[in-house]
């Protein structure tokens, strides 16, 4: 407090460098907290994989654009429950995201090379209670006509949900015949990975949190 | 804004880079790896009240002068930020998804006399 005058930093006696410096990492870590809204900082427990990590944020904005409307996202699957990768379901821990607050998702995944004829895709949302086939909505169905990465988009609205922040998609494909008939379909083999540093990942445009922030940057 | 020296008493900008590997937080902040972590001190003698702390102008100049002969100082100034700017961050959250986001006001660019 500088003497006598009215406000905190108007001068006042100076730190040695030491206790300067720590201050500043005091200051550091409670600035970034506030501006994340995060109360501590996360404890990582299943950090994904560096390689899975790498392509994924290839696949976010460049930096050079900002993200006028909001946060991005990218959350990996855990898969559960799959016979075979073409009755796989996905699972998403979106707690942080706030699902009900999704702009635009799209779903990446990434078709092995299969038998001549195309892969013919739907993906489902699960209800997290239902396990009957009744408590399942369709929310997108694409042929993928070449092995490699895919992105499904995904209405946001048909991924928003208040119950509950754990999201569970069930894929189902099937091989549509190419110049084979469908009995030779192969009836075991992977179509698609589902694991490791090709798993499946969303990738989430969420709205800024205080109300019509992401309307006041646009305009 | 005048970066503070050692020596300068009066309102600045005082920079310190802050490294996350310094903080031990490099394992869920994915990028950047530190940032600049600049705030505000020094003292604001009356006739730097109200200056922009930045390229003063002409009229400025004039008003500090008039304010500088003026024997009733209106009251407190303080050395506060005038301009700062977003910081963007990529990081791991509690559920190992990766978030995007951009901090608003995260970096004081510029510091003046309220």
């Amino acid at each position: 407090q500088g003497a006598g005058s009215g406000c905190p930093n108007c001068g006042g006696p100076t730190l040695a460098p030491q206790a300067e410096r720590a201050l500043v990492l005091e200051l550091a870590k409670q600035q970034i907290l506030e501006g994340l809204h995060l109360t501590s900082r996360p404890r990582i427990t299943h950090p994904p994989p560096q390689a899975a990590l790498a392509r994924a944020l290839r696949r976010l904005q460049p930096r050079s654009v900002p993200t006028a409307d909001g946060d991005e996202v990218i959350s990996f699957a855990t898969v559960a429950d799959s016979t075979s990768a073409c009755s796989s379901v996905l699972t998403f821990d979106l707690s942080t995201a706030q699902p009900h607050q999704l702009s635009r998702a799209r779903l990446w995944l990434h078709a092995r090379p299969a038998p001549p004829g195309s892969l013919y895709l739907r993906v489902f949302r699960r209800r997290p209670s239902g396990g009957q086939r009744g408590a399942r909505t369709l929310l997108a169905e694409q042929h993928l006509p070449a092995a490699g990465w895919h992105a499904l988009a995904l209405p946001s609205g048909g991924l928003r949900a208040k119950e509950s922040a754990v999201l569970k998609l069930q894929l189902k494909c099937r091989l549509l015949p190419g110049n084979r008939t469908s009995a030779q379909q192969p009836r075991r083999q992977r179509l698609l990975d589902t694991a490791g540093d090709r798993r499946p990942f969303l990738q989430l445009q969420i709205w800024p949190r205080e109300p019509g922030a992401g309307r006041a940057r646009r305009r | 804004t005048p970066t503070c020296e050692p020596e300068t008493p009066l309102c600045c900008r005082r920079d310190h880079y802050v490294d996350f590997q310094e903080l031990g937080w490099r394992d869920w902040i994915l990028q950047p790896e530190g940032y600049q972590l600049n705030y505000c001190s020094g003292q604001c003698p009356p006739h730097l009240a109200g200056s922009p702390g930045i390229a003063a102008s002409f009229h400025s100049a004039v008003f500090s002068l008039l304010k500088a002969n003026n024997p009733w100082p209106l009251g407190t100034s303080c050395c506060v930020p005038t301009a700062r700017r977003p910081l963007s961050l990529l990081y791991l959250d509690r559920d190992g998804n990766v978030v995007k986001t951009d901090v608003p006001d995260m970096v004081v660019e510029a510091c003046g006399c309220s």
